[in-house]
Protein backbone atom coordinates (compact mmCIF):
# COMPACT_ATOMS: atom_id res chain seq x y z
CA UNK A 1 0.00 0.00 0.00
CA UNK A 2 1.40 3.36 -0.99
CA UNK A 3 1.38 6.61 1.01
CA UNK A 4 -1.36 8.23 -1.12
CA UNK A 5 -3.70 5.32 -0.55
CA UNK A 6 -3.02 5.32 3.21
CA UNK A 7 -3.47 9.10 3.38
CA UNK A 8 -6.71 8.71 1.38
CA UNK A 9 -8.07 6.11 3.79
CA UNK A 10 -7.09 8.26 6.76
CA UNK A 11 -8.78 11.41 5.40
CA UNK A 12 -11.86 9.27 4.69
CA UNK A 13 -11.79 8.11 8.30
CA UNK A 14 -11.26 11.69 9.52
CA UNK A 15 -14.28 12.88 7.51
CA UNK A 16 -16.46 10.29 9.24
CA UNK A 17 -15.02 11.22 12.65
CA UNK A 18 -15.68 14.92 11.97
CA UNK A 19 -19.28 14.09 11.09
CA UNK A 20 -19.74 11.94 14.20
CA UNK A 21 -18.14 14.69 16.28
CA UNK A 22 -20.52 17.25 14.85
CA UNK A 23 -23.56 15.09 15.56
CA UNK A 24 -22.49 14.09 19.08
CA UNK A 25 -21.07 17.44 20.22
CA UNK A 26 -23.85 19.64 18.88
CA UNK A 27 -26.65 17.03 18.94
CA UNK A 28 -27.47 18.45 15.54
CA UNK A 29 -27.24 17.27 11.98
CA UNK A 30 -28.21 20.57 10.35
CA UNK A 31 -26.48 20.98 7.04
CA UNK A 32 -26.03 17.22 6.67
CA UNK A 33 -27.94 15.36 3.97
CA UNK A 34 -29.60 12.20 5.25
CA UNK A 35 -29.93 11.10 1.64
CA UNK A 36 -26.18 11.22 1.07
CA UNK A 37 -25.64 9.31 4.32
CA UNK A 38 -28.16 6.66 3.28
CA UNK A 39 -26.40 6.32 -0.05
CA UNK A 40 -23.04 5.82 1.69
CA UNK A 41 -24.53 3.11 3.90
CA UNK A 42 -25.82 1.35 0.77
CA UNK A 43 -22.41 1.86 -0.91
CA UNK A 44 -20.49 0.15 1.88
CA UNK A 45 -23.01 -2.66 2.37
CA UNK A 46 -22.97 -3.43 -1.36
CA UNK A 47 -19.20 -3.15 -1.77
CA UNK A 48 -18.07 -5.15 1.22
CA UNK A 49 -20.07 -8.28 0.43
CA UNK A 50 -16.60 -9.80 0.05
CA UNK A 51 -15.86 -9.25 3.74
CA UNK A 52 -16.33 -12.93 4.51
CA UNK A 53 -15.19 -14.41 1.20
CA UNK A 54 -11.99 -12.54 0.21
CA UNK A 55 -9.46 -11.86 2.93
CA UNK A 56 -6.94 -9.19 1.91
CA UNK A 57 -5.50 -7.95 5.21
CA UNK A 58 -6.49 -7.22 8.78
CA UNK A 59 -6.28 -3.53 7.89
CA UNK A 60 -8.75 -4.00 5.02
CA UNK A 61 -11.21 -6.02 7.06
CA UNK A 62 -11.13 -3.65 10.03
CA UNK A 63 -11.63 -0.59 7.81
CA UNK A 64 -14.55 -2.28 6.04
CA UNK A 65 -16.27 -3.01 9.34
CA UNK A 66 -15.61 0.57 10.53
CA UNK A 67 -17.09 2.07 7.35
CA UNK A 68 -20.18 -0.14 7.47
CA UNK A 69 -20.86 0.43 11.17
CA UNK A 70 -20.20 4.19 11.13
CA UNK A 71 -22.37 4.81 8.06
CA UNK A 72 -25.25 2.77 9.48
CA UNK A 73 -24.86 4.48 12.87
CA UNK A 74 -25.03 7.95 11.27
CA UNK A 75 -28.22 7.07 9.37
CA UNK A 76 -29.72 5.56 12.52
CA UNK A 77 -28.87 8.68 14.51
CA UNK A 78 -30.37 11.06 11.94
CA UNK A 79 -33.55 9.00 11.69
CA UNK A 80 -34.08 7.88 15.27
CA UNK A 81 -32.27 10.11 17.75
CA UNK A 82 -34.84 12.59 19.06
CA UNK A 83 -32.68 15.74 19.24
CA UNK A 84 -30.63 15.01 16.14
CA UNK A 85 -33.74 14.19 14.13
CA UNK A 86 -35.28 17.56 15.00
CA UNK A 87 -32.33 19.47 13.53
CA UNK A 88 -32.50 17.70 10.18
CA UNK A 89 -33.09 20.12 7.27
CA UNK A 90 -35.77 17.97 5.73
CA UNK A 91 -37.24 20.63 3.46
CA UNK A 92 -33.79 21.39 1.98
CA UNK A 93 -32.85 17.74 1.48
CA UNK A 94 -35.22 16.93 -1.34
CA UNK A 95 -32.94 15.38 -3.93
CA UNK A 96 -34.53 12.20 -5.31
CA UNK A 97 -31.76 9.83 -4.37
CA UNK A 98 -33.70 6.68 -5.26
CA UNK A 99 -33.18 7.55 -8.91
CA UNK A 100 -29.43 7.51 -8.34
CA UNK A 101 -29.67 4.04 -6.79
CA UNK A 102 -31.75 2.73 -9.71
CA UNK A 103 -29.58 4.31 -12.40
CA UNK A 104 -26.36 3.06 -10.81
CA UNK A 105 -27.71 -0.45 -10.47
CA UNK A 106 -28.80 -0.60 -14.10
CA UNK A 107 -25.41 0.78 -15.12
CA UNK A 108 -23.67 -1.88 -13.00
CA UNK A 109 -25.69 -4.58 -14.75
CA UNK A 110 -24.34 -3.26 -18.05
CA UNK A 111 -20.76 -2.31 -17.11
CA UNK A 112 -18.83 -4.56 -14.70
CA UNK A 113 -15.66 -6.59 -14.56
CA UNK A 114 -17.42 -9.92 -14.31
CA UNK A 115 -21.09 -10.85 -14.36
CA UNK A 116 -21.25 -12.32 -10.89
CA UNK A 117 -23.36 -11.30 -7.91
CA UNK A 118 -20.42 -9.79 -6.01
CA UNK A 119 -18.87 -8.06 -9.02
CA UNK A 120 -22.13 -6.42 -10.10
CA UNK A 121 -22.69 -5.16 -6.56
CA UNK A 122 -19.09 -3.99 -6.40
CA UNK A 123 -19.49 -1.98 -9.63
CA UNK A 124 -22.85 -0.66 -8.37
CA UNK A 125 -21.19 0.57 -5.16
CA UNK A 126 -18.42 2.30 -7.12
CA UNK A 127 -20.93 4.15 -9.34
CA UNK A 128 -23.16 5.02 -6.42
CA UNK A 129 -20.26 6.37 -4.36
CA UNK A 130 -19.30 8.62 -7.28
CA UNK A 131 -22.67 10.40 -7.14
CA UNK A 132 -23.62 9.94 -3.47
CA UNK A 133 -22.30 13.39 -2.51
CA UNK A 134 -24.77 15.16 -4.85
CA UNK A 135 -27.67 15.45 -2.31
CA UNK A 136 -25.16 16.84 0.22
CA UNK A 137 -23.82 19.45 -2.21
CA UNK A 138 -27.37 20.38 -3.23
CA UNK A 139 -28.32 20.84 0.43
CA UNK A 140 -25.29 23.06 1.09
CA UNK A 141 -26.02 25.09 -2.00
CA UNK A 142 -29.63 25.61 -0.89
CA UNK A 143 -28.82 26.55 2.68
CA UNK A 144 -26.08 28.94 1.53
CA UNK A 145 -23.91 29.16 4.61
CA UNK A 146 -22.06 26.13 5.85
CA UNK A 147 -21.03 25.59 9.48
CA UNK A 148 -17.38 24.80 10.21
CA UNK A 149 -17.67 21.09 10.92
CA UNK A 150 -19.93 20.44 7.93
CA UNK A 151 -17.47 22.30 5.70
CA UNK A 152 -14.59 20.27 7.10
CA UNK A 153 -16.54 17.04 6.67
CA UNK A 154 -17.05 17.68 2.95
CA UNK A 155 -13.46 18.93 2.62
CA UNK A 156 -11.98 15.71 4.05
CA UNK A 157 -14.30 13.61 1.94
CA UNK A 158 -13.07 15.45 -1.15
CA UNK A 159 -9.45 15.15 -0.03
CA UNK A 160 -9.93 11.38 0.26
CA UNK A 161 -11.05 11.23 -3.37
CA UNK A 162 -8.16 13.41 -4.59
CA UNK A 163 -5.64 11.22 -2.74
CA UNK A 164 -7.14 8.07 -4.26
CA UNK A 165 -6.52 9.52 -7.72
CA UNK A 166 -2.85 10.11 -6.81
CA UNK A 167 -2.79 6.52 -5.53
CA UNK A 168 -4.04 5.22 -8.89
CA UNK A 169 -1.50 7.28 -10.80
CA UNK A 170 1.22 5.88 -8.54
CA UNK A 171 -0.04 2.33 -8.97
CA UNK A 172 -0.33 2.73 -12.72
CA UNK A 173 3.38 3.49 -12.92
CA UNK A 174 4.59 1.04 -10.28
CA UNK A 175 2.45 -2.07 -10.85
CA UNK A 176 2.81 -4.21 -13.92
CA UNK A 177 -0.84 -5.06 -14.39
CA UNK A 178 -2.73 -2.23 -12.80
CA UNK A 179 -5.95 -1.69 -14.72
CA UNK A 180 -8.84 -0.46 -12.67
CA UNK A 181 -10.68 1.59 -15.17
CA UNK A 182 -14.14 1.26 -13.58
CA UNK A 183 -12.82 2.58 -10.27
CA UNK A 184 -10.57 5.19 -11.88
CA UNK A 185 -13.15 6.76 -14.20
CA UNK A 186 -15.82 6.75 -11.48
CA UNK A 187 -13.28 8.25 -9.10
CA UNK A 188 -12.51 11.07 -11.52
CA UNK A 189 -16.22 11.84 -11.90
CA UNK A 190 -16.65 11.78 -8.15
CA UNK A 191 -13.72 14.12 -7.53
CA UNK A 192 -14.86 16.52 -10.26
CA UNK A 193 -18.16 16.94 -8.37
CA UNK A 194 -16.20 18.50 -5.50
CA UNK A 195 -14.42 21.07 -7.69
CA UNK A 196 -16.97 23.81 -7.10
CA UNK A 197 -17.09 23.18 -3.36
CA UNK A 198 -13.29 23.16 -3.15
CA UNK A 199 -13.10 26.45 -4.96
CA UNK A 200 -15.30 28.19 -2.38
CA UNK A 201 -13.69 26.30 0.49
CA UNK A 202 -10.22 27.61 -0.44
CA UNK A 203 -11.64 31.08 -1.05
CA UNK A 204 -13.09 31.19 2.47
CA UNK A 205 -9.87 29.75 3.88
CA UNK A 206 -7.71 32.29 2.06
CA UNK A 207 -9.89 35.21 3.13
CA UNK A 208 -10.29 33.76 6.61
CA UNK A 209 -14.05 34.09 6.17
CA UNK A 210 -17.03 31.86 6.79
CA UNK A 211 -17.71 29.38 4.03
CA UNK A 212 -20.55 30.60 1.83
CA UNK A 213 -21.83 28.90 -1.29
CA UNK A 214 -23.50 31.20 -3.79
CA UNK A 215 -27.01 30.16 -4.79
CA UNK B 1 0.55 -4.99 -2.50
CA UNK B 2 -0.45 -8.04 -4.46
CA UNK B 3 -3.82 -8.04 -6.16
CA UNK B 4 -4.73 -11.20 -7.99
CA UNK B 5 -8.54 -11.39 -8.03
CA UNK B 6 -10.35 -9.49 -5.26
CA UNK B 7 -10.56 -5.72 -4.82
CA UNK B 8 -7.79 -4.56 -2.54
CA UNK B 9 -9.00 -0.97 -2.20
CA UNK B 10 -11.66 0.28 0.16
Amino acid sequence: MNAFRLAGDITHLISILVLLLKIYATKSCSGISLKTQELYAVVFLARYLDLFTDFISVYNSVMKVVFILSSVAIVWCMRRHRAVKRSYDKELDTFRHYYLVGACFVFALLVHEKFTFQEVFWAFSIYLEAVAIIPQLVLLQRSGNVDNLTGQYVFFLGAYRALYILNWIYRYFTEAKFSRWIACISGLVQTALYADFFYYYFLSWKNNAKLNLPA
Amino acid sequence: GSEPEGHDEL
